[in-house]
């Protein structure tokens, strides 16, 4: 399949792309449209390969074809609804960071079991989304993503009730999930759960600093 | 270089083989080791071959040389020191996360610069470490990294100030860096930032799940 550091470029070449159409540009080479997007053209040519979009030697690419072909891939049902359950000191910076809303995802629905956070109210600037939220109890998770058509659910809960909370998600239809906390969720064929543990970030830089010692 | 992946594995391969030298195991064959740490033995053979180990055709692996081997590419110098800057949601979330003290990283600095924040003392308990810390201003941060020995700065303040935060980091000698705030920093040559955007983890989820429509 496609590689993830790929996907993740995608919607940055869309953005640029986007942009360029809008200046009336018609083809541009691989060259240019790499440096705008701030990677080798080397890679951005092979990153296009596995859509199975190539540019023309010496003319580049269509500028509007390549904006729709990759559209497409990265799929025009935006924007996603996500569910946030677990609105602690992860979820509320979760809900309060811009670079969700600004490629497509919507958060709506926000879900917590402690009597003091259910029934607080979020408003739609602070969510920067369409309208104010409620945070809800665990017993209507069913109802929320029944009524939204929530399709991505994100666990930011501590361990030992996120595989509960997962069941529930996945009970309810949700086929992705985003965890946060530290355990390997089981799940049925067909969902996909994507795990992020920021320590590992920690480990690459703390790898690289211990190298640079021996230089 | 070696790939991140590899390098992010490499802390679970050794937790591995630790709890098998303690089990007094001499040897372990790759597929025993691979099936151990939740890989693919020829991703395993692979890791280890980018730090130039190959075990015995038929043997396996030495557990106590490659124990030695790894400890000393991961570096001895645990605890690493990190200073957090934001003690915000993100920045609190990140604190209480029991995933960065049990990889070797100890949080010895938080510095933020709102008068409510700053002051405020959380527990060694809280912080899993050795000693409470109290939340320092801005004006300290050169201190703390003098008097700690902090090796990694951790950003987690907004956007607009990030760049300032990083400049003094640099200046009071911090060459890895982990960024969360939403801009790209501007470094001297010797310093390494690690950008986290959690928003890819979604579009990738996104991703996927749209293809999963064609099926
Ligand atoms: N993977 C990483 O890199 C990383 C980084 C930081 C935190 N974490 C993890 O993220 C999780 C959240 O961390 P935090 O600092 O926000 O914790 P927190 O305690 O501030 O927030 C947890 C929230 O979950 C709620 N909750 C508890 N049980 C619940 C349930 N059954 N259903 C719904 N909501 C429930 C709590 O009421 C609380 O609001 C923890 O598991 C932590 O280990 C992971
Ligand atoms: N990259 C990602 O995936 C991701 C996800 C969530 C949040 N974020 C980003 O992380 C940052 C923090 O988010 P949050 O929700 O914790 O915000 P927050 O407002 O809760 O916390 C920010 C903290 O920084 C402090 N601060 C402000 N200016 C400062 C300065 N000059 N020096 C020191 N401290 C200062 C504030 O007092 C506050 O305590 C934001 O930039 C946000 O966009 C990124």
């Amino acid at each position: 399949g496609i590689p993830d550091a790929t996907v993740a470029r995608l919607p940055v070449y869309h953005r640029v792309l986007v942009s360029l159409s809008a200046a009336g540009v018609q083809t541009v080479s691989s060259e240019a449209l790499a440096a705008k997007c701030g990677v080798s053209s080397a890679k951005f040519r092979k990153d296009l390969s596995y859509l199975g979009s190539y540019g023309t030697r010496g003319v580049g690419y269509d500028v509007s074809y390549l904006t729709y072909h990759i559209s497409r891939e990265l799929g025009s049902s935006q924007p996603w609804g996500v569910v946030i359950v677990g609105v602690g000191n992860l979820g509320r910076a979760l809900i309060s960071y811009r670079g969700f809303t600004s490629r497509g995802f919507a958060i709506v629905g926000l879900v917590d079991n402690h009597p003091d956070v259910v029934g607080e109210s979020l408003s739609a600037s602070e969510l920067a989304s369409a309208a104010d939220l409620t945070i809800r109890p665990l017993v209507d998770l069913e109802a929320i993503v029944g009524d939204t058509k929530a399709q991505i659910g994100v666990i930011a809960t501590p361990a030992d009730c996120a595989q509960g909370v997962c069941d529930r998600l996945v009970a309810a239809g949700i086929r992705s999930i985003l965890n946060f906390a530290p355990v390997v969720l089981e799940v049925p064929d067909g969902v996909e759960v994507r795990k992020v543990d920021l320590a590992v970030e920690l480990q690459i830089l703390a790898f690289h600093e211990q190298r640079r010692g021996y230089e």
